[in-house]
């Protein structure tokens, strides 16, 4: 499942 | 995380904190579009939902309460505390034009098409236009503030660094996030012009004033 670079990114 | 992307966030936090504290002390908040900064507020407001859902960091969830307390802070000086300062006559962007087309590619361009998927696209799609009223609110008066280009140099600067970032962590990590990159570019490109400004006028020493 490809997670969005933004969940960990602010 | 690379020194890239922290380098970014502190730009980031540098950003706020010079919004905050030039309107505190100069008591005044003219010259600042009150509307990028309630869209900011959404921005912040949207993304960070996942405050309540899914733990990353202390670092993360620290710097995600200080981004939204800081954007509601500035918003509550803008329009309460200093209202009689507020240049409600030349903050005049219509930000639905920004916020309904933003609401709408953010339903049919996403990862995932569930509530917390959509509103943190909202808010990577709104986040690249957001700081339009204030460039349009500049390029309206002719003129800004010294320390008002400072703030928009270094919310520029952020978002730069954050395209180094990613390309980083397409290298290294082999990892990245279309949604995001193509926003941040857009993002990135709306400040080329004020970045061009800034360095020919601001860092010479002269005030930031357009030709008329």
């Amino acid at each position: 499942e490809q997670e969005s670079a933004g969940k960990d990114e602010l | 995380m690379n020194i890239f992307r922290l380098a970014g966030d502190l730009s980031h936090l540098a950003a706020i904190i010079v919004l905050l504290l030039k309107i505190w002390k100069t008591r005044s908040c003219a010259g600042i579009s009150g509307k990028s900064q309630i869209l900011f507020a959404l921005v912040f407001t949207t993304r960070y939902l996942d405050l309540f859902t899914n733990f990353i960091s202390p670092y993360n969830t620290v710097m995600k309460m200080i981004y939204l307390g800081c954007a509601y802070a500035t918003v509550y000086l803008i329009y309460m505390k200093f209202k009689a300062t507020y240049d409600g006559n030349h903050d005049t962007f219509r930000a639905e034009f920004l916020v309904v087309p933003v609401g709408g590619l953010a339903f049919l361009v996403n990862h995932e098409f569930s509530p917390l998927e959509i509103l943190w696209t909202f808010s990577i799609y709104l986040e690249s236009v957001a700081i339009l009223p204030q460039l349009f609110m500049i390029s309206k008066t002719g003129e800004a503030e010294t320390i008002t280009t400072h703030y928009l140099f270094a919310l520029g600067m952020y978002r730069a660094l954050y395209l180094i970032n990613w390309i980083w962590r397409y290298y290294f990590e082999n990892f990245f996030d279309l949604i995001a990159i193509v926003a941040g570019c857009v993002q990135t490109i709306l400040y080329c012009d004020f970045f061009y400004l800034y360095i020919t006028k601001v860092l010479q020493g002269k005030k930031l004033s357009l030709p008329a």
